[in-house]
């Protein structure tokens, strides 16, 4: 864990007296090979470590007889603030429906989020949109799932043009009184410029009171290019991480927070419908940090 | 220029830090740059290409053909964690298979994901290829079983098994995992051929756990990278196989059946390092 290793590096270094600043550049490169391992990309690293810099070199730490555990502590609260950014509970629209809309690349846990947040909000009567036509089965998928928690779904004809089919499923929602509707779309890749422009028409026709970011918590460096992207051409309102009931470190939630600032709204923490909770930063720091 | 420059220890560091941005890892990236700082003659020009043919030479000696066995029914299993890709890695697997004049069918052992049996054989209808299924809840050995006497009395050449995705580190579904390759074992007269596990491109350095923990429990013979289309490099695969000695025997590169792709060191590296 980082902060045996740091105790080691600062073992070795407080045999020669009090400890100096320079020395305390060995317990940021520390942090910083902790937190790369962790897959956190470089640049949201690089950008940590100059902000904990100031605090783990200033005299609390250099005076503490354990300067390991307190740079740790430096860590994990600048972890649990910045995970925290903005960290809140999902919106609700003025008036109903609520609309939500799930973007995100290719087997990220979209489809199944979808049917997690159904299940949840369940006495608001939700309905879900299928809106991926794309992968083969998608709208079965959805429609299987649905039927297992007994909420209606929209769904659309292979290969067809998702807006459509989004339009109708918000129509219905507006017309047969649904407190919420879930739209779920194909996987895309950031950078297929035609998805992309699909998933933003796809917003515009609906017009969702959240655009979540559904994001795979083993996702590594490529974090932060997708989450950029994403945030750039969709304007996500929040992020989703899935498969936290894995054991990777997570560090993707990290850069996604570092480069966008969203707030992670849920967590998702296994393949059961009632495997979705809120997100907590303070328990995502301690992932991260090992 | 006969007298070039000696690389600064600056351009050391770049270069450990682009393969780090990579999902190489940390180690395998401080292995490959300290392997170069304490190489002769090279100077800051050559130094990026020093890097690309130390990895393409670590890349050369692995066999990446997709083993099948001579007058036998050979058969695939494709295993994973959620989401990889592998149910579609199957659909372009056979359609190269088919493609080629093989004659494959498909076991639909994932009995427990929604409309994951609907999915293949969606996918087998697509490409005229059969797929045995018994349906959700079903028992996936009980599936396998099924397929390969289908595949046998067919006088098929290729049986490839979809499984579900599961995560590594849930002890009873790599159990079931085992238990559905004790099935095949158990039939002396078809050869596993290949256990391929499929990892995602942008995975980072759970990749190397979920490799690990795959060969333990199912002995995977190679690694099937999928979703390399993407931004992310895939450098995951690069660790794995030099952790694990597993080869890439295929790239996944879209979401077509015609989207498979062989594992290419020279081009792979040339795009990791850039
Ligand atoms: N263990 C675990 N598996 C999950 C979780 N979320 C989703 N999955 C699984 O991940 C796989 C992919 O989930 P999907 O919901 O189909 O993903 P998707 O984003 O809709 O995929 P595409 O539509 O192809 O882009 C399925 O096997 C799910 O059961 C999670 O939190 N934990
Ligand atoms: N862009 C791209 N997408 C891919 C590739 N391979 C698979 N996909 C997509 O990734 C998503 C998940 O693929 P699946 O084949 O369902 O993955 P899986 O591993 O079988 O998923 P589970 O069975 O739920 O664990 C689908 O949307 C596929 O179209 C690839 O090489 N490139
Ligand atoms: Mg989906
Ligand atoms: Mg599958």
């Amino acid at each position: 864990s980082l902060s045996e290793r740091l105790e080691t590096a600062f073992g070795r270094l407080r045999r020669k007296g009090k400890l100096t600043k320079a020395d305390v550049e060995e317990g940021l490169k520390e942090i910083r090979l902790a937190l790369l391992e962790a897959d956190v990309a470089l640049p949201v690293v690089r950008d940590f470590v100059e902000r904990v810099r100031e605090e783990a070199v200033g005299e609390k730490v250099l005076r503490s007889l354990t300067p390991g555990q307190q740079i740790v502590k430096v860590v994990n609260d600048e972890l649990v603030r910045m995970l925290g950014t903005n960290n809140r509970e999902l919106r609700f629209a003025d008036a109903p429906p609520t609309v939500i809309l799930l973007v995100g690349l290719q087997g990220s846990g979209k489809t199944t989020v979808a049917a997690k947040l159904a299940n949840q909000l369940k006495d608001r009567k939700p309905l879900l949109a299928a809106c991926d036509l794309q992968r083969p089965g998608a709208v079965e998928q959805l429609r299987q799932l649905g039927a297992q928690i007994g909420v209606d779904v929209e769904g659309g004809e292979p290969n067809g043009d998702p807006i459509p089919v989004a339009k109708r499923a918000l129509n219905k929602a507006v017309t047969e009184n649904y407190g919420v509707l879930i739209v779920d779309s194909a996987g895309r890749l950031a950078v297929d410029e035609e998805l992309m422009a699909q998933a933003r028409a796809i917003k515009d026709a609906i017009r969702p009171t959240e655009t979540f970011l559904v994001l795979d918590s083993m996702t590594g460096q490529d974090a932060v290019q997708t989450a950029s992207a994403f945030n750039e051409k969709l304007e996500p309102t929040g992020a989703i991480l899935t498969k936290l009931d894995g054991d990777a470190r997570g560090g993707a939630a990290l850069s996604l927070v570092g480069v966008t600032g969203l707030p992670i709204v849920f967590a998702a923490i296994g393949e059961r419908i009632e495997d979705l909770e809120a997100f907590y930063p303070d328990r995502m720091a301690s992932r991260i940090l090992g | 220029d006969v007298f070039g420059m000696d690389p600064t220890p600056e351009a050391f560091d770049r270069l450990e830090e682009l393969l780090v941005s990579a999902d190489v890892g940390v180690a395998t990236a401080t292995a490959l740059a300290d392997d170069l700082r304490s190489r002769e003659g090279l100077t800051q020009e050559t130094l990026p290409g020093a890097l690309r043919d130390a990895m393409v030479e670590q890349l050369s000696k692995a066999d990446r053909r997709l083993r099948l066995v001579k007058g036998r029914l050979s058969i695939w299993v494709v295993v994973g964690v959620n989401g990889t890709g592998k149910t579609t890695t199957i659909a372009k697997l056979a359609n190269r298979a088919k493609s080629l004049g093989l004659k494959v069918s498909l076991a639909a052992a994932d009995t427990f994901r929604a409309a994951a049996v609907e999915q293949l054989s969606e996918w087998g209808r697509r490409l005229g290829i059969d797929v045995v299924h018994q349906g959700q809840g079903a028992d996936p050995g009980a599936v396998v079983f099924d397929a390969i006497a289908h595949a046998r009395a067919q006088g098929y050449d290729l049986l490839v098994v979809d499984t579900a995705g599961r995560l590594h580190t849930k002890k009873p579904l790599m159990d079931e995992l085992q238990k559905v390759m004790r099935v095949i074992a158990r039939d002396t007269d078809a050869a596993l051929a290949e256990v391929l596990l499929v990892i995602d491109a942008t995975t980072g350095q759970n990749g190397i756990a979920q490799a690990k923990a795959f060969k333990e429990a199912a002995n995977v013979s190679g690694l099937v990278l999928a979703k390399l289309d993407g931004t992310a490099k895939g450098g995951i695969a690069f660790a794995v196989e030099r952790e694990l000695e597993v080869p890439v025997k295929a790239v996944g590169v879209g979401e077509q059946a015609s989207d498979l792709v062989p594992f290419e060191p020279q081009a792979y590296v040339d795009a990791l390092v850039g």
